[in-house]
């Protein structure tokens, strides 16, 4: 059989007249990367599965993407996430949503798959089951970036336009991470501003 | 949203999705990324698929099982079932994004109808290549 791995990163307006060549060439490494991590495993005679579980966690865990590390912000200003897994041979399938404190979400979907009689887990209930499993539990912090951040007060600033309500993240207590400075690497992060997703 | 769908030597096919969501979401807001079906779907009969984009409107077109859906009760390939689904039947509704997909015997398809989709390919050769723009 032709093994053969697809990725994509995320679709939007992503164009070359809105792009910095350092985020491109950011972009294409960790892309590359990621891609390159689940070939070798499928060179090796490892399974799709496992390629795809170990591809998915590389982007996860670069913050260029949104997914894992970098992942935008909620309206309450948290970062929650969602992720599913399908095998093509059994049609088995796990997935997660809403969670907010696992580090590779990923994993938890395929988890979930494996591990459990279920197909979806959300919120609370699926992190403590990842959490049950072995997998790794991040304070919510971890996911934090300065770009995303910003992305999400640009989109209340503009909702605030249009509503005309009250600072809505003031009001639910929301407290933003004690992370100082601006790493290198947030000044590579593409900012579409509202992604949809 | 990030994705990946992989074909092994085995001839299993596997997807996989994972995503922050959509910024400013509330409500306990789920998009297509976790929805088995609209944003992530594999099977070895026909093909695997991961989707990223407005995730409404990929639930509502049920966009990773209708493209297996064309290839295994119209016989399409992997690629024209990708583009009806994406440059025709989301264009026609508004939703905008992509997908990966791919079949059985390693032939794959990068369909997306925004702008531009982070995407790239590896095949059994080594061969590779990433792709952003249009």
């Amino acid at each position: 059989n032709k093994i053969t791995l697809v990725i994509h990163g995320g679709a939007g307006t992503i164009t070359r007249a809105n792009m910095t060549p350092e985020k491109e060439k950011a972009y294409r490494a960790d892309l590359e990367r990621a891609m390159k991590t689940g070939y070798e495993i499928l060179r090796k005679g490892g399974t799709s599965m496992d390629a795809v579980e170990a591809t998915i966690r590389v982007m996860e865990d670069s913050p260029l993407f949104n997914a894992g590390k970098g992942a935008v912000f909620t309206h309450e200003g948290k970062n929650e996430m969602d992720a599913a897994f399908m095998d093509g041979k059994t049609l088995a399938a796990g997935s997660i949503a809403g969670v907010t404190t696992i580090k590779n979400p990923i994993s938890a979907a395929r988890t979930v798959m494996e591990k459990s009689e279920h197909v979806m887990l959300v919120g609370k209930g699926a992190e403590e089951f990842a959490k049950l499993k072995g997998l790794e539990i991040v304070d919510p912090s971890y996911f934090y970036t300065e770009p995303r951040w910003k992305g999400l007060q640009k989109a209340l600033q503009e909702e605030k336009m249009q509503l005309d309500h009250s600072d809505t993240l003031k009001k639910s207590g929301f407290v933003k991470p004690d992370i100082s400075g601006s790493s290198a690497i947030d000044k590579l992060i593409f900012d579409e501003g509202k992604k949809y997703g | 949203t990030v994705g990946c769908v992989a074909l092994d030597q085995y001839g299993n096919l596997a997807a996989g999705t994972s995503t922050g969501g959509m910024t400013n979401k509330r409500w306990g807001r789920v998009g297509d990324a976790p929805i088995i079906g609209a944003g992530t779907y594999a099977n070895n009969k026909t093909c695997a698929v991961s989707a990223t984009g407005h995730g409404e409107y990929f639930i509502r077109s049920v966009v990773a099982y209708d493209i297996s859906a064309l290839m295994e009760y119209k016989g399409l390939s992997v690629q024209k079932a990708a583009d009806e689904v994406v440059m025709k039947k989301l264009v026609k509704i508004g939703g905008e994004g992509g997908v990966i997909a791919l079949d059985k015997n390693g032939n794959f398809a990068m369909p997306f109808n925004s702008a531009g989709m982070y995407r790239g390919f590896i095949k059994s050769d080594g061969s590779w290549e990433v792709k952003i723009y249009k």
